[in-house]
């Protein structure tokens, strides 16, 4: 995360580190259910094995070296249709639920989120010179409608229904690598709910330059399936 | 009532009975006007509904076109659109009868190639309803509609087609209030609180104040000119040709020394950037081309002065500086002082009566979104960031300029003025995570909070309080012999499962969940009714969130 601030601890439960067996943090995801993880699809383009990847919860820094802490093994991942940047991972046994490990909620299918709300992207990735390396990071974002994000001020045209774009016009706040396949959440009616995976962005928080997330809403039904089915 | 539709007029107790009329079986009004609006056999104008059998039939004419007759039981929705009998602008959207031109003579069908062998064509024009001979504007000619006449010596002539008044728009039409629906290239317009065909985060609550209601062209984003999503789907969204007034814009009290909200009403000397480059005059090409000058006519780009003329975050300027094609400026925010800010910044809680609070919440306790502070609608206060500089009224965050018991904001539900925010008091002796306190580290996090009547997982760890099972029995007590015997699982074989009094347990991991002897002599056991923990708390941490937008 470019700028924003540490986070409190383990007040975004729901955020998980996505490494490799032998414990390099790549990627991160969001528990939505205590056996699943939704994660972009690009974070699992490293293996089709299962077994090349493990889970951790539960934790606040990303060596992950904290008593809360829970590790999982991966036993599936499940990619979602369109070529969408959104995956889900099975973990081989359930996280145990508790004041540090806890889902998010999910939106309605097609729920599209207004303009201008404000959101949170978390992460462990680059912080390029902003503080707070290795530490889960936060920061807010608003919200940009695709109308404005795909205008040639902003993306040009590059932004496809499927995803949604947020940050600030004048920069400094954003996502990075590292924090791909990480939540964008929002709140409402005093529960956060998952509107965004991290998915790209051209640079780090440059101006006129939001980061932009795959779109759970577009996805919501086959999320629920997939997880009802497996 | 459930008997009104959006886009039509309607007159109980009357009918129309048009030859061409096509009849449907329907179950509402909603149905009806769903059939008149994908009817393909004609130009739908208006359709019949009948209450008391649900009929339904819909029809190429109105009371305009075909006299409306009185019918028991029935009622007569006429489209809007096509009751019009005046136009806006160029008239692009006019879809009336007029079918004579301004010196009387009579139009020629748009489908006919005699007298005139017309080269615009309703198979070239699709949506510009170039039907029968009615007055069309279907080029966007300047004087309006238009028709080839009848007269072999007059190959076409204007109507004489009324302007619709009170519809006209200042600077790029960000307070037009109007009721055009039709966009310049004659695609009619998305309701903005539909997300079909095209969905989109233009929230009309979300945007209380840019009036976006039924399916009216507006500019809530600082474009060009008011626009709308389209109802056709391969078009997302398409400018409205809106005329402009000719009466002066309403005066705005300019700021001239410092900035409120996004300082749009700017009107200062500021000429350089946050990175000290000057700015480039709004006039010239060079360095940097564009055309902010012709798209936005009336936002004070004088000079080369900072202005916010589109609805970014601050004022702004392109740069005479090569390598950056535009900066926003250093224009000082009206109220800014050098005093250190002392208030509890990151944490989502307030101290005392939250009047140093500065956080960043802008929901209501009920979950109503908190209205800007800068804006008037739809509640007209007094509580502006220039009335109260130091209360940091910014954007729609939840404050507390007047000493009221905790941060409140004005709402952007127009039904509900103000409420208090959605935050608490900040603990006044916590110890969670100050350094001063001394957790130990090896503590492990509590598996599910004692007591909590749901479960997670198969409930294994459940040590609610439900005693009775999901067919209303009451639960044996575990230490109890009857009415059923047991061995298997008692306090004493099973001491760490919590085993205690009749509660709900599921001391042999059972993967259905937890489960008790029952007190009903025929039935053993049975399972028990345990929410499940995830489906009742998820996205809502126990360590509430900083929330934090800074840099």
């Amino acid at each position: 995360i470019v700028g924003g601030c540490v986070s409190k601890p383990h007040s975004w439960p729901w955020q998980i580190s996505l490494q490799t067996t032998w414990g390099f943090h790549f990627c991160g995801g969001s528990l939505i259910h205590p056996q699943w993880v939704l994660t972009a699809e690009h974070c699992i383009h490293k293996s089709e094995d299962p077994a090349y990847y493990k889970v951790l919860l539960g934790v606040h820094t990303k060596s992950g070296e904290e008593p809360s802490r829970q590790e999982r093994n991966v036993e599936k991942l499940m990619r979602a249709p369109n070529n969408a940047d959104i995956a889900l991972l099975k973990l081989q046994s359930p996280a145990m639920i508790n004041d540090k490990v806890l889902p998010v909620c999910l939106p309605e299918q097609d729920y599209i989120v207004p303009a201008r709300t404000e959101c949170y992207v978390t992460g462990w990735g680059q912080t390029r010179g902003t503080a707070g390396a290795g530490v889960l990071k936060e920061t807010g974002v608003p919200v940009i409608e695709n109308k404005i994000c795909n205008s040639p001020r902003y993306m040009n045209g590059e932004i496809k229904e499927d995803e949604l774009c947020a940050g600030v016009n004048e920069g400094g706040m954003d996502a990075c690598k590292g924090d791909s396949g990480g939540p964008l959440v929002c709140n409402s009616q005093n529960s956060y709910i998952l509107q965004g995976v991290t998915s790209w962005g051209a640079g780090c928080a440059a101006p006129m330059r939001p980061g932009i997330y795959a779109r759970v809403s577009t996805f919501a039904d086959w999320i629920n399936k997939t997880i009802e089915d497996n | 009532s459930g008997t009104e539709v959006d886009g039509y007029t309607k007159t109980e107790g009357a009918q129309i009975l048009s030859l061409q009329r096509r009849q449907y079986s329907v179950n509402n009004v909603a149905e009806c006007a769903a059939k008149c609006d994908t009817e393909t056999s004609f130009t739908c104008r208006s359709f019949t509904y009948n209450q008391r059998d649900d009929g339904c039939w819909t029809a190429p004419d109105n009371s305009k076109t075909l006299m409306a007759q009185r019918g028991k039981s029935t009622m007569l929705y006429e489209k809007k659109v096509y009751l019009l009998e005046c136009t806006f602008g160029t008239g692009k959207q006019y879809r009336g009868t007029k079918s004579t031109t301004k010196t009387g003579k009579t139009c020629q069908r748009w489908d006919e190639r005699y007298p005139h062998t017309p080269n615009i064509t309703p198979e070239e024009y699709p949506r510009a309803e170039l039907e029968s001979n009615f007055c069309r504007n279907p080029d966007g000619a300047s004087e309006g509609p238009w028709c080839y006449t009848t007269d072999p010596d007059t190959r076409w002539e204007y109507c004489d087609v009324a302007i619709c008044p009170d519809e006209c728009m200042h600077c790029n039409g960000e307070d037009y209030r109007g009721r055009i629906s039709i966009t310049e290239d004659s695609y009619t317009c998305q309701r903005w609180d539909s997300q079909e065909p095209h969905s989109h985060g233009y929230d009309p609550h979300a945007f209380s104040d840019k009036d976006l209601v039924e399916n009216f062209c507006r500019n809530p984003d600082g474009e060009r000119r008011p626009w709308c999503f389209t109802t056709d789907p391969s078009k997302r969204w398409d400018y409205c040709d809106i005329p402009r007034c000719t009466t002066p814009p309403p005066t705005i009290a300019p700021e001239l020394t410092c900035i409120t909200g996004n300082g749009e009403t700017y009107r200062g000397t500021v000429a350089v950037t946050k990175s000290n480059k000057t700015c480039q005059s709004w006039s010239s090409q060079t360095p940097h081309q564009h055309y902010y000058l012709q798209m936005y006519t009336c936002k004070g780009l004088d000079e080369n002065y900072c202005r916010n003329p589109d609805n970014v975050a601050m004022p702004w300027c392109y740069t005479t500086d090569n390598a950056t094609r535009w900066e926003y400026c250093d224009v000082p925010r009206c109220g800014d002082t050098d005093e250190p800010v002392t208030h509890p910044e990151e944490e989502d809680c307030y101290e005392g009566d939250g009047s140093s609070y500065r956080g960043m919440t802008s929901e209501t306790i009920s979950g109503k979104k908190c209205q800007d502070w800068s804006a008037m609608i739809p509640h007209n206060h007094s509580y502006t960031p220039q009335n109260y500089p130091k209360a940091d009224l910014r954007m729609n965050l939840c404050r507390n300029p007047d000493g009221d018991e905790a941060p409140w904001c004005y709402t952007t539900d127009p039904s509900v003025r103000w409420e208090f925010c959605n935050l608490e008091q900040c603990p006044t002796n916590s110890t969670e995570e100050t350094p001063t306190a001394s957790p130990n580290p090896q503590t492990p996090s509590t598996a599910v909070p004692p007591h909590k009547d749901c479960k997670t997982g198969n409930g294994e760890t459940y040590r609610g309080p439900t005693s009775i099972t999901t067919k209303g029995v009451t639960c044996q007590a575990w230490s109890a012999q009857s009415p059923h015997q047991h061995k298997s699982f008692t306090p004493e074989t099973h001491p760490d499962k919590g085993l205690e009094g009749n509660s709900c347990r599921n001391p042999g991991n059972d993967a259905s969940g937890p489960w008790c002897y029952t007190t009903d002599n025929n039935t053993r056991w049975d399972y028990c009714h345990i929410p499940n923990c995830v489906d009742s708390k998820c996205g809502t941490p126990v360590a509430k969130p900083k929330r934090c937008f800074g840099r």
